[in-house]
């Protein structure tokens, strides 16, 4: 079953 | 902030509460947006409402307006859909807004406060990525692809290759894909399918998270999806007339 990544992996608090 | 018809701000509430309970409006010379994480972290949604879209505005110092959308949306629902809406914020006393509803014939005018919140929004910053892969095409399509495919299983895989753009869902006891394919046959814009793609790709995602973001198609006639390898992908509605967009980046799974 593919595993669910985060937003925050992706994109850094401005 | 006056709006000719408040049906843009209802549909733009309907295309975010799902997802995102309570966010701050920055609201500056040039618009009202807001950017919000939805609570599993998993979607970031950035709306825009550019100066365009307003039959007035006027935003004498940046101000942001701490909103908690369930309020915001039982107010709302008070206005008719044809009902000229203004927002009105006061920068003396900033704990909450006034909202005023009228109807062209002016014989009903309703009006509302809203009460601020303190939301210490983080801001991310999203960089501009350039895509490996852009399909445009439209939104109800889209939508009924999703909203269809995500009955036959949790997990969307879209890929995109010469063959066009090929959506699969797959369940425990049944499987499904649908291939579109670029349209040159159509002349209506909003009804073509466009693709284009550096290189072949295919990612997936959370059938429940696209189906809430499907939501949007009320807000524009067309969608566009860009991708690109191990990214978030971004699902953007532009409205007409640079009234403004909504953009959703909905993280990837990993395969």
């Amino acid at each position: 079953k593919p595993r669910q990544l985060l937003i925050s992996r992706f994109f850094a608090p401005a | 902030a006056r709006l000719p018809r408040s049906a843009v701000l209802k549909k733009i509430l309907d295309s975010v509460k799902d997802l995102v309970k309570e966010t701050n409006w920055d609201c500056n010379e040039e618009g009202m947006s807001m950017q919000a994480l939805d609570t599993g972290r998993i979607v970031l949604v950035e709306v825009m409402l550019r100066e365009a879209a307003f039959e007035s505005y006027a935003c004498e110092v940046p101000m942001t307006l701490g909103i908690d959308m369930e309020p915001f949306g039982k107010v709302l629902r008070c206005a008719g859909g044809d009902e000229k809406v203004t927002i009105k914020a006061s920068r003396n006393d900033q704990d909450h807004i006034e909202l005023v509803f009228e109807n062209e014939e002016k014989e009903r005018m309703s009006a509302f406060e809203l009460k601020l919140m303190d939301i210490d929004g983080e801001h991310m910053a999203v960089p501009d990525a350039e895509w490996g892969a852009e399909i445009s095409m439209p939104s109800s399509e889209f939508k009924k692809i999703v909203m269809d495919l995500a009955e036959i299983g949790s997990d969307l895989t879209i890929a995109v290759s010469k063959l066009g753009v090929t959506f699969t869902a797959q369940g425990n006891n049944c499987k499904g894909s649908m291939v579109l394919q670029p349209s040159t046959a159509v002349d209506k814009k909003s009804e073509q399918v466009a693709i284009s793609f550096t290189e072949p790709l295919e990612m997936t995602f959370a059938a429940p998270y696209m189906k809430m973001i499907t939501k949007a198609a009320a807000l524009s006639s067309t969608v566009t999806l860009s991708l690109d390898e191990a990214c978030p992908i971004c699902v953007r509605y532009e409205m007409e007339d640079n009234a403004g967009h909504i953009k959703y980046y909905l993280a990837p799974k990993e395969d």
